[in-house]
């Protein structure tokens, strides 16, 4: 597969989502 | 206690049987007649030194058993539990051990102690580094995801609840490469993900139906992506595909969207379903219904190895070693024989 299938890659998904998330 | 000792394999007849990469080693005899649930290797302090040890698991013995030598082990400690059957062994590292479906606790060294941990509708349950195990009961609205973290001693330290997803929670994953993320399966086909230190629910992504009921062997993160293994236990045989064993995928944690990377079905000839595996770091080990294991390595992307049943006795279960490169095989009578791989 293509990594351009699963849209933009961010390397700090991790602290990202950790700061969207509902506490 | 005992002074069991096992005897060095018979090295010739195993390369007749395996022909490529896996070396019998040892074996592991079970004296009684007590069903072989579970095997595991760890490392076991004692005294200050620490050896790679085998933790084996009949119904109701969790045994311990210490290198003599390279070809030949010895067992040194028997626990016998009255009060439950056992249906797994969980090690946490570093040190404590957690056994027997996470209900009973020993401290490991010589004033053993069996604590009851969790009782009740245990969905799954598997122990983290940092001496935590996660565990999830109940379903849906009252489903509880608690993780436990223990002291030195193996006395409980903290309790912590996860975030719970809106549908039931089958199987967890430790993330490789992300330390306080951990990854869970559902019954109806997502993968979510937590943070650990603050108990958050990230994402909860739904990957193809394809995937049902998939147990999750392991994950990474690399890059900006998350590589999962995954099993299927009700994968059913097709033209196209073959018998699917184990998949990988890749998700974009960030969109959600996922796509499968390997397939790994057994090389023609071979019949069966998966029953149970392993995986550790690029291998992948299965059980299959027929009775014989079947071993794939994930960078080349195919199978590399078949062991068919050793003295018509049927394989029950495969565990990779956690102290060197060999791979456990266990049978229904609870021996259990040691492979370099």
């Amino acid at each position: 597969c293509s990594t351009a299938d699963l849209g933009p890659i961010s390397l700090n998904w991790f602290e990202e989502l950790s700061s969207e998330a509902p506490p | 206690h005992s002074t069991e000792q096992t005897e060095p394999a018979d090295l010739p007849a195993c390369d007749r049987l395996n022909p490529g990469n896996l070396q019998l080693v040892s074996e592991l005899k079970n004296p009684s007649s007590s069903c072989s649930v579970d095997v595991s290797a760890m490392w076991w302090e004692r005294a200050g030194a620490k050896e790679p040890c085998i933790v084996t698991a009949c119904e109701d013995v969790v045994s311990l058993w210490k290198p003599l030598n390279s070809l030949q082990w010895e067992k040194v400690h028997t626990w016998h539990f009255t009060e439950c059957l056992i249906a797994r062994c969980l090690l946490l590292a570093p040190r404590i051990c957690v056994w027997c479906r996470a209900l009973l606790c020993s401290s490991g060294d010589d004033s053993e102690k069996q604590v009851l941990l969790k009782s009740g509708d245990i969905k799954a349950m598997l122990g983290l580094t940092k001496r935590r195990l996660v565990s999830s009961t109940g379903t849906l609205c009252n489903q509880q995801i608690q993780i436990m973290t223990f002291a030195d001693d193996g006395s409980s330290k903290d309790e912590q609840l996860l975030m719970p997803p809106d549908e039931t929670v089958l199987t967890f994953a430790e993330v490789r490469g992300t330390q306080e993320a951990l990854l869970g399966t559902t019954t109806v086909n997502s993968i979510v993900i937590w943070n650990l230190k603050t108990g958050q629910l990230l994402k909860k992504m739904h990957i193809d139906d394809s995937y049902q009921a998939s147990v999750c062997h392991g994950a990474c993160s690399e890059k900006g992506l998350l590589f999962v293994v995954v099993s299927q236990p009700c994968a059913k045989e097709s033209q196209a595909l073959g018998s699917p064993v184990f998949h990988l995928l890749v998700i974009n944690p960030k969109t959600a969207r996922s796509a499968g990377v390997l397939l790994c079905s057994l090389p023609q000839g071979q019949a069966g379903r998966f029953l149970e595996g392993d995986v550790k770091d690029h291998v992948a080990a299965a059980v299959l219904t027929s009775g014989t294991i079947a071993i794939w390595d994930l960078l080349l992307g195919h199978c590399t190895a078949i062991l068919p049943p050793v003295s018509e006795q049927s394989w029950s279960l495969v565990k990779w070693s956690s102290t060197d490169s060999h791979l456990l095989a266990g049978q229904k009578d609870g021996n259990i024989f040691i492979y370099r791989y």
